[in-house]
């Protein structure tokens, strides 16, 4: 909240649309303006009217530069938005940078979700802290409902809960990198950096940096799926292949290579797979692993096909790891497999386990 | 030369950034005190931000800071 917890001391709060962007169509932002005051009215007792004259609480406008309230804003990119906290005058009042490109899809930036994070100031929200939130400072494009329970509590202990709805459900937030149960989803190297993919976000780690950094994936890579299954770099090709369910997509470092996303069929794996579960590289060999529930296929990188004799069981060529992967890495003759919040050390040239810990020693928990 | 322009690029990206969103006094404030100044207002960034905060303006504070965002400040009021 705003020092003095600033709020709107009725609950019915008035808008006014004063001029339109020319980046999109006067409905478009007519309903992207609606259904970023619902985001907020969905959880509490907010109702919002709409004049078309007067003085409205929340009045709504595109501007560039110095727009007439002495906080210009900076041309493309940088600034987005701001909005005032709750109050009369220009309290409430939600200004957007003429000078951005404003979108209705994941292109930037979305004007559905700038327009909900400053409706939230213009209520009485501050900036979190919390990376999932909507109202974290930083832009990122996200599908479906975009409040986080740090955003529902904050909102609600504003103006209480929605009498007429029942529990909206939020985006999950953050995870934290020492919750002992920690789980991870992915793992990949990526130009000598690590990359633990776990819900909507990652966490990078380089060598150089004592401290892992988390991002939502979305921030990095508009295109990729808020959740990943598995995840491996082909060092020599320099590229890293991201699943989610049946698809794929190729990233050249930040980049997704034209012609992904492609099905996971392409690789010679049977149709009646539709997950896989872990995956890695293995540099000595130019093999990659394909792990999916209990069993694993090996795919020749050089010839691009699958070699035959898969799959084969987990639990018989990798004795001690047990028989399911979350995820796994390769770094210097050893394979590190993840299930649930174990890590195994295994050797792969000895064919055992060397250790098991926690998986997220990783991040120095 | 160019090194010490791109230093100097930097330095105003992250004043401009501090002032706008971490409440940092414009003007001069005198050698010694604008720099602890600075030191301390990149510290609260990096505690938002949860990086790790060091007080320099590594890469990683510098690459927070030209991120695409909302123009309300991080910290104190907003007026």
């Amino acid at each position: 909240h705003f020092p003095r917890d600033l709020k709107w001391k009725n609950t019915n709060v008035t808008f006014r649309i004063l001029n339109y962007t020319p980046d999109l169509r006067k409905a478009d932002v007519d309903k992207a303006v609606r259904n970023a005051f619902n985001v907020w009215s969905r959880v509490t007792p907010l109702r919002f009217k709409k004049l078309y004259e007067g003085n409205a609480d929340i009045m709504i406008s595109f501007g560039a530069k110095e727009h007439g309230d002495f906080n210009p804003f900076d041309g493309p990119e940088g600034l987005l938005a701001h909005a005032y906290p709750p109050g009369n005058g220009i309290g409430g009042d939600t200004h957007f940078d003429e000078d951005e490109t404003w979108t209705k899809d994941f292109h930037t930036f979305n004007l559905f979700l700038v327009a909900a994070h400053e409706f939230g100031h213009a209520l009485g929200m501050a900036h979190s802290s919390d990376p999932g939130s909507l109202m974290y400072p930083v832009y990122s494009y996200g599908k479906g409902y975009p409040l986080s329970e740090d955003d529902i509590k904050g909102i609600q202990s504003l103006y209480g809960e929605n009498p007429d709805h029942g529990r909206v459900k939020p985006k999950p937030d953050a995870p934290t990198k020492c919750d002992p149960e920690l789980s991870f989803d992915a793992i990949t190297e990526l130009r000598g950096e690590t990359i633990i993919f776990k819900d909507r976000f990652y966490w990078r780690l380089h060598p150089q940096m004592p401290e892992p950094e988390q991002t939502l994936i979305k921030s990095t890579w508009p295109e990729l799926p808020n959740q990943v299954d598995a995840a491996y770099e082909n060092p020599e090709k320099d590229i890293v292949i991201i699943f989610s369910g049946i698809q794929m997509w190729a990233l050249n470092g930040y980049n997704l290579v034209e012609g992904y996303p492609k099905y996971i069929h392409k690789l010679g794996l049977p149709k009646t797979v539709r997950k896989i579960d872990a995956a890695v590289n293995i540099r000595d060999t130019g093999k990659t692993l394909l792990f999916v529930d209990e069993e694993y296929w090996s795919y020749d990188e050089e010839k691009g096909t699958m070699d035959s004799g898969y799959p084969r069981s987990i639990e018989n060529d990798f004795p001690g790891i047990g028989d399911e992967v979350d995820a796994v890495a390769y770094h210097y003759g050893y394979l590190y497999f993840y299930h649930e919040h174990i890590q195994f050390e295994y050797s792969y040239s000895s064919r055992k386990v060397m250790r098991i810990m926690r998986a997220n020693s990783i991040l120095n928990c | 030369k160019p090194i010490a322009n791109e230093e100097k690029d930097k330095l105003l990206l992250a004043e401009k950034y501090l002032r706008r969103y971490y409440d940092m006094p414009a003007g001069l404030q005198g050698e010694r005190k604008a720099s602890d100044l600075m030191h301390q207002k990149i510290r609260e960034m990096q505690a938002f931000f949860r990086l790790e905060v060091t007080g320099k303006l590594d890469d990683n504070t510098l690459e927070v800071m030209e991120m695409a965002r909302c123009g309300v400040p991080d910290v104190a009021e907003y007026n």
